[in-house]
């Protein structure tokens, strides 16, 4: 377990709230 | 036979026996995804974290987002009244969520909501606090220290600048400040095992 985010779900939705963003910046 | 997940942003400290673990989980990650949601929100504000690799923004965040998410919450921890106020408004005794099975890790954050309120800080000053604190974060998995550390530096700079010149009679306010990240980094280990526990055997 040394990865604690991970193991509780909490990286998927930094993730995905990191990856809104950078879906929304432009090329 | 009721299992318990006493933390203020779930809606409940106690679901019925009936409930299964991964439903209790489930509905538990619903209560606390928005929150952390906001937490990225807050580092996208952050001047400079976007400069970040996208991988360093993750790292801090994993490490950092309950550290934040305490200093941001810790007006819910009364100490002289000894409650605990969950998001839902629902007030409940530290002698009650201690009968839950709570109560080390429930200390340690009354005994930092505490400290931390003690120093009676503005909106802003805890906002550029609660900054360095995600930046401050465990280094475990940075790629770009450097960034990283000089992101650090530069807001370490901006809150000693704010504190003291607001107050500038007030030399040991900055320091005590900084003393709370070491206890936000065991609180953060604490409240880890203590969810961890919960997913292996609730």
């Amino acid at each position: 377990f040394s990865d604690p985010a991970s193991n509780l779900g909490l990286e998927d939705i930094i993730r995905k709230a990191l990856m809104g963003n950078l879906e929304d910046r432009p090329e | 036979g009721a299992k318990v997940l006493a933390c203020p942003l779930n809606s409940c400290p106690v679901a019925p026996a009936s409930r299964s673990s991964q439903e209790m989980w489930e509905s538990f990650s619903q209560c606390f995804t928005p929150a952390v949601k906001e937490v990225v929100e807050f580092a996208k504000s952050i001047p400079g974290f976007q400069t970040l690799t996208q991988q360093d923004q993750v790292m801090l965040l994993k490490s950092g987002t309950f550290q934040v998410l305490m200093v941001r919450f810790c007006s819910l921890f009364d100490p002289k009244e000894r409650t605990v106020t969950f998001l839902n408004g629902q007030t409940y005794s530290l002698a009650s969520l201690r009968a839950l099975g709570m109560g080390v890790l429930l200390d340690a954050m009354f005994d930092f909501s505490e400290k931390l309120g003690s120093l009676g800080l503005e909106p802003d000053e805890m906002a550029l606090f609660m900054a360095v604190v995600l930046v401050s974060a465990d280094r475990c998995g940075i790629v770009d220290v450097g960034a990283v550390e000089q992101l650090q530096e530069n807001l370490i700079k901006a809150l000693r600048t704010l504190i003291t010149s607001r107050r500038p009679d007030d030399t040991t306010l900055f320091p005590k400040l900084l003393l709370r990240l070491p206890d936000l980094r065991t609180l953060n280990n604490q409240h880890s095992d203590k969810l961890l526990a919960f997913r292996i055997d609730p």
